[in-house]
């Protein structure tokens, strides 16, 4: 099965002079980049058998659940590249989202994640309603995940979604919380948005 | 509309509506009001013409400084919700900021998006950002030591030796990895990083980062290249741009080093997401 061997590596390496003070040429730049992509592929795949596991109760049968879940995660989450989040909810399809704390409290935050419709609603693992908020994602993100995401991952263009949808979550010491995102009859509450002029440059 | 007041929470963002900029900080719990400046610049790098010792990927060597005045027609766009209020502001064609102050926390979220740096004047750019205050710091600033104890700084001095001052921009830089702060008596202005950049207080009540450049020349001390990163779609190449957040807290002197501590580490260690589907109501 998948290990976090490669990212080792790709870490160890990138403990080089040239590496943490980018001293090195582009082509080397490209090749720490690229190990530390690929370890970073290898543990996501450890993290998700993981999930899965935990998810599915095996920890207590001490063997793996013949119908696992599969967890992708989503490392261009910055540019609003998230294959995952794209999932058409009409279809009576629920987005799920673990969120997992890798620190030693509680803490709260708010996830944002990109979505095409407006019509969404999350809930926790209780099926209690979370405040939620819906953002548009400006022009200037849509243009760097087209640019990044073509060059880094080599896909053909897909529609940028249109909205951030933010939502509060919280998650226990070196443990997780799950929310469902699932479609609603009504929008989510959508940001009020309002624009100041520069009376000078607008003459 | 001469003040625009944002933020959720405890914590406010005061905008003045005739020039859009940033103008005043609040924070309604800890009675905090200090007016701050937040502000973009760039160094033009030395191309070496003059001494043959041109700014490279290991030097630093600023060949002067230039504001950059947001001279777009929109200075602002305001977005108010429950969770989070959002200010946008397009710098220039190239810097675009989104500053975020979220309902539940006590400090304001700056998310820089930098790049393409231009290049096509031949001069290499160095770009900073910058947060004026009204902190009598007396010359005293404090870095991280590779994310850990915060050591004092004292501008044109070092305590092991006599300084000549030689660049007195460059000589002034530290390494940031976790964050930077300055205080007088009354007040700590506090800025963490998600990302290793550079950072100094080049003069009282200031401090500055450098958050991206983009250089012409090798500095001869080995890289043998100049720092010039490009992403390349197919056959069409263009410079790097980055993407990245700091994040700012002012708080009563002495109280400001829990925050830097704790939420430094929820920077360095975030949410981990992870997402799968499920039909209908089936789900655990």
């Amino acid at each position: 099965g998948a290990t976090t061997d490669s990212l080792a590596d790709a870490l160890a390496l990138a403990q080089h002079h040239d590496a943490i003070s980018g001293t090195s040429k582009q082509h080397v730049a490209s090749d720490y980049a690229k190990r530390l992509s690929i370890g970073y592929k290898e543990a996501e795949e450890v993290v998700s058998a993981s999930f899965a596991c935990i998810a599915e109760s095996c920890l207590k049968t001490g063997r793996p659940n013949p119908v696992v879940t599969k967890f992708q995660q989503c490392p261009l989450l910055n540019i609003s590249y998230c294959p995952p989040s794209e999932v058409d909810l009409s279809t009576r399809k629920n987005l799920v989202v673990v969120v997992y704390n890798p620190l030693g409290w509680k803490r709260e935050d708010v996830i944002r994640i990109p979505v095409y419709n407006e019509k969404v609603t999350v809930k926790d693992s209780e099926g209690k309603e979370v405040e939620s908020q819906l953002l548009p994602i400006q022009d200037a993100y849509k243009t760097l995940r087209n640019y990044y995401s073509v060059a880094y991952l080599g896909k053909s263009k897909k529609e940028a979604p249109n909205y951030w949808l933010a939502f509060s979550a919280s998650a226990p010491p070196l443990g997780y919380n799950t929310y469902i995102i699932s479609s609603a009859k009504q929008s989510a509450v959508s940001s009020e948005i309002k624009s100041f002029y520069n009376s000078e440059t607008a003459k | 509309n001469d003040k625009i007041e944002v933020g959720p929470g405890n914590v406010k963002l005061v905008y003045s509506g005739n020039e859009g900029n940033l103008i005043q900080y609040i924070n309604s719990r800890s009675k905090v009001e200090q007016s701050v400046e937040q502000s973009y610049s760039y160094y033009y790098s030395d191309n070496g013409s003059a001494d043959l010792q041109a700014s490279g990927a290991y030097i630093f060597r600023p060949n002067g400084s230039h504001p950059i005045d947001p001279q777009q027609q929109v200075l602002l766009n305001v977005l108010r919700g429950p969770l989070v209020d959002e200010v946008h502001q397009r710098i220039n064609s190239w810097i675009y900021q989104v500053t975020r102050l979220y309902k539940g926390k006590d400090h304001a979220e700056f998310e820089f998006t930098i790049g393409p740096i231009p290049m096509d004047d031949g001069i290499g750019k160095e770009v900073v950002t910058q947060i004026k205050a009204t902190i009598q710091n007396k010359k005293k600033f404090y870095t991280d030591s590779s994310g850990r104890d915060f050591i004092e700084r004292i501008r044109d001095y070092r305590k092991d030796w006599k300084l000549e001052v030689n660049q007195p921009i460059a000589g002034n830089y530290y390494p940031i990895n976790l964050g930077i702060y300055m205080k007088d008596n009354d007040t700590e202005l506090s800025v963490l990083v998600d990302r290793s950049v550079g950072g100094s207080s080049i003069k009282d009540g200031e401090l500055e980062l450098m958050l991206h450049r983009r250089l012409h020349e090798d500095d001869s001390r080995g890289v043998a290249e100049a720092l010039n990163e490009t992403v390349c779609v197919f056959d069409e190449c263009t410079g790097l741009t980055v993407l990245g957040k700091y994040y700012l807290r002012i708080d009563p002197s002495g109280e400001g080093a829990k925050w830097r501590r704790s939420y430094g580490q929820e920077i360095y260690s975030p949410f981990l997401l992870a997402f799968t589907e499920q039909d209908g109501d089936n789900w655990a």
